[in-house]
């Protein structure tokens, strides 16, 4: 690092500089060509996720520390080599219904994390995640990259990379625009950089939905509704809870 | 004490041999990884090696590198490389040509399918324990997330959120040619 990105005279508390709007909620930067952003090579972010957003898929260059402000949810880390722990079996009719279980069809993905108010979730570099609000309040979440970290091996700016979904690059003018330079903001996901047949070779799919996976037709943004609320595997409230009280007292 | 510690220490290792291989296809072609779980001297230099082969049209998966820039050289054969950056923004679309050197910046997304005559390389990586994150595949980061969060993120059926997690559920970074022809008859 330059250590004359550090001569600093004054420091000022900083708002955001740019806002995204999206489907379901809205992702807000700090200006990381902010020189105090610069002198402590981090960069910020700001999720609000409304109820039933899912912000979709994405890795960036450096290491992260999530804080939940408010809300809850769940995410899920997308680690490879990680076994897909979280498995539903076929089960039948009579007991789906016994047990008060919906019929569905059946899935395998890796461990979910619940998340609340008050939660710090850290996240390597480079390692993808999804994060689904389930409360009745928006989720906000405030993410910092320490973009100076050895895991870094690109430059200082922060770089993200989409899994799914596109960003709308339109910034609200309510903002301060960055003092120098212009903070990139993607615009589209990596699918959308291979070619369709390269893309329905290697997943073995058709070309349509391969196309699909590009997102090209997508105006979402990178936060997104689901309609009915997000349906995945993961152990019931109750059992979480029992669990925990039957270690108590045993404790 | 350094006679018996870094003089003796083990400085190479061989990775051409196929029997060495840590990912192998019979159809696709094979991977073998040194890192420093397998010479621990190159805990000491941050680096590590790959070499790949992959037989004729055959594809080496989506993927991104976790934690190190990839430095391809092309020992034998040709391929089609693509590579993409932040923004979705493909920076490399080119064939691949034995002597050349391509340089992966860590986390950009790459994949590179085999020509007529195959395609052999090998990559050195900036950290001693360089991890790739693959999209397809066993490993995959697509075949991780719950099939609800793949239909709302793609805007695609339950049928279709099943195929992409597992059409390729049995192959593991190296994948054989001609899935789409399988998928269609299917």
């Amino acid at each position: 690092q330059d250590r004359s990105e550090c001569r600093i005279q004054n420091l000022n508390a900083q708002e955001p500089s740019r806002r995204v709007e999206s489907e379901a909620g809205v992702t807000e930067f700090w200006d990381q060509n902010n020189e105090q952003f610069e002198c402590a090579g981090v960069s910020a972010t700001r999720y609000i996720i409304q109820p039933r957003g899912l912000l979709l898929p994405s890795f960036a260059n450096a290491p992260k520390l999530v804080y939940i402000v408010q809300g809850r949810g769940m995410t899920g880390l997308l680690i490879p080599g990680c076994p897909e722990t979280f498995h539903s079996i076929q089960q039948s009719p009579q007991l789906s219904r016994e047990r008060g279980q919906q019929q569905r069809s059946r899935d395998q993905h890796q461990k979910i994390r619940e998340i609340r108010q008050g939660d710090v979730v850290a996240l390597p570099a480079g390692v993808a995640h999804w994060c689904y609000n389930e409360g009745e309040t928006p989720l906000v979440a405030v993410v910092v990259h320490d973009t100076s970290s050895n895991s870094n091996q690109l430059d200082r700016n922060l770089r993200k990379f989409q899994l799914a979904g596109r960003m709308q690059t339109q910034s609200s003018t309510s903002y301060q625009l960055p003092r120098k330079g212009q903070q990139e903001i993607q615009t589209n996901n990596i699918f959308s950089g291979f070619d369709v047949q390269t893309l329905a070779e290697a997943f073995g799919v058709s070309t349509e939905t391969a196309r699909k996976l590009q997102s090209q037709d997508d105006t979402r943004g990178n936060i997104v509704r689901v309609e009915g609320g997000l349906q995945v595997i993961r152990p019931r409230r109750e059992e979480v809870e029992e669990e925990e009280q039957q270690q108590w007292r045993t404790n | 004490g350094l006679e018996e510690t870094i003089c003796s220490m083990r400085l190479k290792q061989n990775i051409g041999n196929p029997t060495r291989a840590d990912i192998y296809s019979e159809n696709g072609g094979r991977i073998t990884s040194l890192n420093s779980q397998k010479l621990p001297i190159l805990n000491n230099i941050q680096m590590s090696a790959e070499r790949g082969v992959l037989y004729q049209n055959a594809l080496l998966a989506p993927h991104w590198n976790m934690n190190a820039h990839s430095v391809i050289y092309v020992t034998r054969g040709n391929c089609r490389c693509q590579i993409v950056g932040n923004g979705g923004r493909r920076v490399y679309d080119g064939e691949l040509r034995q002597g050349q050197i391509l340089i992966v910046p860590q986390n950009f997304a790459v994949v590179k399918q085999a020509g007529d005559q195959g395609f052999e390389w090998v990559s050195f990586k900036t950290n001693d324990n360089a991890m790739i994150s693959p999209l397809v595949g066993k490993t995959s980061a697509l075949r991780a997330m719950p099939a609800d969060v793949l239909m709302n993120a793609y805007h695609i059926s339950r049928d279709e959120a099943n195929r992409l997690k597992q059409n390729r559920r049995e192959e593991m970074v190296v994948l054989s040619p001609g899935a789409r022809s399988q998928q269609g008859r299917a």
